[in-house]
């Protein structure tokens, strides 16, 4: 049953698995099924493809609002703190949103505060170097909110637009780890008033329903401004976001789409929704 | 958890006095939604569902238990079985060095796997050799040298220039002159629909011939680990597989889909950043975690 033809009970089995494929869970995929069901029971889904362009419509809706970019705008420095789980694609999306910004003229400076894993400052000095970006590090081992402290004190002497703070990676778990997050927001908030202006969310795409807890907790302890899903270039559907979406109303951000310093689109929900199933 | 979700379904179970066609459906429904909030593959929750099915039908009535306790035993074992028998190690028994190639997606946690497992032989007396392989990711070499400079384990000096199977080669060859034992190669992250990248792991295996090639996976991973396992087994042919950020909350039903996938043992669990933090693998807990 692939596109043409009427609609029957098998053609909407085959969607919700679709959906939970696409790990949008089961319990939602079940309630679009229904939805869906009644729809078409009313007459007013005459073939599939009605069918699926009504299924897109739905997912489209409920992502819609979420469509904001991050709202870069003076007085400046314009804090960004970005935070996830281990391995998401943190500091490789902070090299990427510091290209963008340098495309369209900001001046940019990193902060190097993930201070405990290994040859992260590295990693973040290469992006810092490929992209024009000033960077702010300390040794490794050292404490993070010293770093951070010493980036916002030079972005103010350097007439920074943009800072983009670099975090290790944290589950949502680790209560100290959550604390220290904590710890960071007070230091930057106590240098600049009104900062971090973004705290920013990194999703890993290939999560399955993890990542609803993990966008739940960072939104409860330390408070979620702005969400960007990443690896979206694999088969993973990143469905779950659409269950984040429910939960927690943080706007979606980008869509990390690969390695290179290119590869970060705005999120699209249309575009997001005709990938999904 | 599961328990507590099937007290009501399981309530009606007892009330029957024994597993039939006509109470079991409810029972099979709650198993089926735990498993696929647990992240477990809906096609391997259908198969594994069908076999609950089959064997509660047909399965003796249990005097010791109650039709509610007998079909959680059922469901239980089931995935206990399925997630494969002992703990098993890495395949060392050839002739040194023994290469292992540790792959799999974009940030599992494979360059501080290879840390942990070069601790792990280095406390079983054997005298491991870090390789870095991944040329693309920024400082991914610098990363593997601390991690060895941690533990006092050799790291090959990789030119970040050169082609990771050149690497690879050349690497096994100096941990045999300097009596390295076991050689650990720390490949790039990829995906699995990268035909190139894919090739290259081809071609590193050919050049090197491993003892064990495990996929690393993150525990956190969804519907989509299928798909990843399958293409790995299918390129490389997996060994084994490597569970990291066992840490955390997530269920690890991923781990299921990949053994069901790819029938590769899981032979080692992530349990945190540090490189003390490994473990062996034990179905029955993993089971346990992902019934909730
Ligand atoms: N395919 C793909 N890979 C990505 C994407 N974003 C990041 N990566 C890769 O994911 C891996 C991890 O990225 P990092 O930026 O180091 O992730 P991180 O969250 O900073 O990791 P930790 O600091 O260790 O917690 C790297 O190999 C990146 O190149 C993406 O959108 N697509
Ligand atoms: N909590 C926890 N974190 C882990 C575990 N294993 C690895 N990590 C973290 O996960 C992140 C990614 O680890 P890496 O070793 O860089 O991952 P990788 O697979 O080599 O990444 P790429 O080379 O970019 O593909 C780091 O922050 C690690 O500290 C684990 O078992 N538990
Ligand atoms: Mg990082
Ligand atoms: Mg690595």
């Amino acid at each position: 049953a692939r596109g043409i033809g009427p609609v029957d009970e098998n053609v909407l089995v085959e969607l919700e698995e679709a959906l939970i494929l696409a790990d949008a869970g089961a319990d939602l995929a079940g309630e679009y099924v229904v939805a869906l069901r009644a729809k078409w029971r009313r007459g007013e889904l005459p073939d599939i493809a009605a069918l699926r362009l009504e299924l897109k419509k739905m997912i489209t809706n409920t992502l819609a609002p979420r469509m904001a970019p991050i709202p870069v705008a003076p007085p400046y420095p314009f804090v960004v703190l970005v935070i996830g789980v281990n391995g998401v694609g943190k500091t490789t999306t902070i090299g990427k949103i510091a290209h963008l910004l340098r495309e369209e003229g900001h001046p940019v400076l990193l902060a190097a505060g993930d201070t405990f894993r290994a040859a992260a400052i590295g990693q973040l000095r290469v992006w810092a170097e490929r992209v024009g970006a000033d960077i702010i590090h300390h040794k490794e081992g050292s404490d993070s909110s010293a770093v951070v402290f010493d980036s916002l004190r030079a972005a103010k002497a350097r007439g920074t637009h943009v800072v983009l703070i670099d975090t290790a990676g944290r589950l949502h778990t680790k209560t100290h780890l959550m604390e220290e997050m904590r710890k960071v927001v007070r230091v930057i908030g106590r240098e600049i008033p009104g900062a971090p202006q973004e705290i920013l969310l990194v999703l890993d795409a290939t999560n399955g329903r993890n990542a609803i807890t993990q966008a739940k907790t960072f939104q409860e302890v330390i408070g979620v401004t702005g969400i960007v899903l990443t690896k979206l270039d694999g088969t993973a559907k990143g469905g779950m976001v659409l269950s984040v979406t429910k939960e927690t109303d943080v706007p979606i951000r980008f869509v990390g789409v690969g390695e290179t310093i290119d590869d970060l689109r705005p999120f699209d929900a249309e575009s997001f929704a005709s990938a999904l199933f | 958890n599961l328990s507590e979700k099937f007290q009501g379904v399981l309530k009606n179970l007892r009330g029957h006095g024994r597993i039939s066609e006509g109470n079991i459906e409810e029972a099979l429904r709650e198993v089926r939604l735990a498993l696929l909030e647990a992240d477990v593959n809906y096609k391997v929750v259908k198969e594994f569902t069908a076999a609950v099915r089959s064997k509660a039908l047909g399965a003796e009535v249990m005097a010791s238990l109650s039709p509610d306790q007998h079909f959680i035993k059922i469901v239980h074992d089931g995935m206990t079985s399925m997630m494969g028998g002992e703990a098993q190690d890495l395949d060392l028994a050839r002739r040194p060095p023994v290469p292992v190639m540790l792959v799999g997606l974009q940030g599992s946690g494979k360059t501080t796997s290879c840390g942990k497992l070069a601790l792990h032989l280095q406390k079983k007396k054997r005298r491991p050799f870090l390789v870095p392989a991944d040329v693309y990711r920024p400082a991914a070499i610098e990363q593997l040298k601390v991690l060895g400079s941690q533990i006092g384990i050799p790291v090959f000096d990789s030119d970040p220039n050169a082609d990771p199977v050149d690497i690879c080669r050349e690497a096994v060859r100096q941990a045999d002159l300097t009596g390295c034992d076991t050689v650990l190669l720390d490949t790039a992250g990829r995906l699995h629909v990268d035909e190139e990248l894919m090739e290259e792991l081809r071609r590193i295996k050919e050049a090197v011939d491993p003892g064990d090639i495990l996929l690393v996976a993150d525990a956190m991973t969804g519907q989509d680990a299928v798909n990843v396992a399958k293409a790995f087994h299918e390129k490389v042919g997996l060994t084994g597989v490597l569970l990291t950020k066992m840490d955390g909350d997530a269920r690890g039903g991923a781990a299921l889909s990949i053994r069901a996938v790819t029938g590769a043992p899981i032979k080692f669990v992530g349990v945190g950043e540090k490189l003390d933090a490994l473990e062996a693998f034990f179905p029955d807990r993993m089971a346990s975690r992902i019934l909730g």
